[in-house]
């Protein structure tokens, strides 16, 4: 498996370091309506470099950050998602044996990427990502409700699918 | 370029004409350019049948025979472009169990290599899953919680709470 | 005419207020209008809270929740303006189980003077229903067959057949 | 109870004359996918007026009309959908105790309503059913898929639902 684990910290409702670890082929998420399990798609979508805030359902990049409910408490500092891929089978020499790229968003608006615990660029995360075959394009997350959108019936709309392919 | 895009194309075509036929023996799967002599603006075309019916225009079919296309299409799309992981929250949702279960076999058998991430309310779904992890809000604070679940260990009061169950 | 516009939409408010408070008690559901100088053009603004969460822009509810929003606005209108018989396609499929259980408890409750037409995939909906129809294409020829199911005492092989059970 | 039953022949999937009687207050109807539960509702849309074929899931009113799966077969000649509505509690003096209203539609195009085996006009019957309150209006049929639009985020759209009721 590539995609080792995610962490969540202070990312919409995850107040606090949450781990996923994904050492299985299915890993299946479950919990009652509302409980938070959308947020982790959300966390996937947002670290893979998704630049709209609607594809995480919020309206503003500060709604990424956790807000406490009805003012008890303080909301977070920043929203950090940080993701684990596995790296031993590289054919590039010298490199590490494991990724992990975390992206961190402040409260200022500011936003950091690092890899490996080091500032890096996102074009330069973008590179590596695409050559471990995670991308935004390669369909490889599917939003709750999206399903249906995806025969949508416009023919047009049904080739930008296509295009990311070729 | 456009000899890029149709020969990715035609891929596409060849596997979603496979990927259907597989999952519903009978039936039949194409996909089509609707200007083919100009690929780079044409829209994408789907046709299906199902076993034992006609060919409908895609606003006649069911609910769940929609998401069973697009799951279809989605199938034969990363055969074409392999991501390294793929995420699914909650796409089984309008399907009936007989569906869902052909769809996590065909996931199974045919994506042995691949992770998958399902964020599901079914049960089905959830006994698949080679780790299971609970999502809740536990105490009602609006701060998400993760808890590993062993599906087959648990008390069923204890798998109830976790999945929002009676 | 304005008048009758601005009466019916304030009954509709304080019933919305209600069924939102008796599904969700803890939480607070309220209506208003986005113009109210202009209330012919204005437009309809939803805001819930949910019991132990903040206020939210809907776009940041999950997916149960906003059925469970949508749900308890068309209970509030149906108090407004009783029609004979109401007819339901699947409404709860989002809804996990305490959920669903909760839109039913409220609808026997509340509703106890009205028909209501339900299709559905859920055993939980199902169990409620005084009538059960199973609708199939036996022998798979397209067309439509009905047979009067009596749940309670069918054997599981005959009720897995009708509502596409595994 | 108001609305009695409702009767389907040569309508979508039900080539042979199908009756659901609904005797009870909570009428369920289940089935797999794609075996013809939606194209109840549609049948209650279509009798309930409803002038568009998009709103019965159709291109063109003919595709309201059976058709074979792959040319086994004859088509219907008409579509039709019936329903029985109690009229016991008339205030009005010498009307009959039960309303039977047809609405058929030919492959010729023609579309006859009928009202107690007579001919009659569709204004004539929209006012009984507006008087036993059926009507389309008064949100008494939710179709699959539509309840997360009865949110839907422009508040514009919102108003029109509490136009109807004015
Ligand atoms: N910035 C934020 N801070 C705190 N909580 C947030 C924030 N953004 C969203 N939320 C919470 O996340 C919840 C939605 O979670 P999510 O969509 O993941 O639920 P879900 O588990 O997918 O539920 P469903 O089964 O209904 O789809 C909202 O109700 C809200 O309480
Ligand atoms: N004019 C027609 N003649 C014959 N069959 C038709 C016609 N129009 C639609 N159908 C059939 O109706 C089917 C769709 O039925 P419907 O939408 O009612 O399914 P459903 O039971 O609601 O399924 P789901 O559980 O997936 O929502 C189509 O697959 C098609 O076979
Ligand atoms: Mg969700
Ligand atoms: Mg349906």
């Amino acid at each position: 498996e590539v995609l080792k684990e995610i962490a969540l910290e202070g990312f919409k409702s995850f107040r606090d370091k949450t781990v996923f670890k994904f050492d299985g082929l299915l890993t299946g998420v479950v919990g009652p309506n509302g409980s938070g399990k959308s947020n982790v798609v959300d966390a996937i979508k947002w670290i893979l470099g998704d630049p709209s805030p609607r594809s995480i359902r919020a309206q503003t990049g500060l709604e990424a950050i956790y807000r406490p409910a009805n003012g008890n408490g303080d909301s977070a500092g920043f929203a950090s998602v940080a993701i684990k891929i596995d790296n031993t089978e590289t054919e590039i020499e010298g490199e590490p044996t494991e990724w992990e790229i975390e992206r961190r968003y402040y409260k200022s608006g500011e936003s950091v990427y690092t890899l490996n615990g080091k500032t890096a660029r996102l074009k330069d995360i973008r590179a590596i990502m695409a050559r471990k075959g995670f991308g935004l394009g390669s369909l490889s997350v599917v939003g709750q409700g999206e399903i249906d959108g995806f025969l949508s019936l416009v023919p047009g709309d049904r080739r930008l699918v296509f295009e990311d392919l070729a | 370029s456009e000899k890029a895009f149709v020969s990715t194309f035609n891929v596409a075509k060849e596997k979603f004409a496979a990927t259907f036929g597989a999952l519903f023996p009978g039936g039949s799967g194409e996909l089509g350019l609707t200007e083919p002599e100009n690929p780079l603006d044409s829209g994408i075309d789907v046709r299906v049948r199902f076993p034992g019916k006609g060919e409908l225009d895609l606003l006649q079919f069911s609910g769940g025979e929609r998401s069973l296309i697009a799951l279809a299409l989605l199938f034969a799309i990363l055969k074409v472009k392999p991501s390294s992981f793929t995420v699914l929250d909650e796409v089984e949702a309008a399907l009936d169990d007989v569906n869902t279960q052909k769809f996590l076999d065909y996931l199974g058998k045919e994506f042995s290599d691949r992770q998958f991430i399902l964020i599901t309310h079914n049960k089905i779904t959830m006994e698949r899953a080679d780790r299971l992890y609970g999502v809740t809000m536990r105490g009602g604070g609006g701060v998400s919680q993760v808890v590993s679940v062993d599906f087959k260990n648990l008390k069923q009061d204890e798998v109830d709470e976790l999945i929002g169950a009676a």
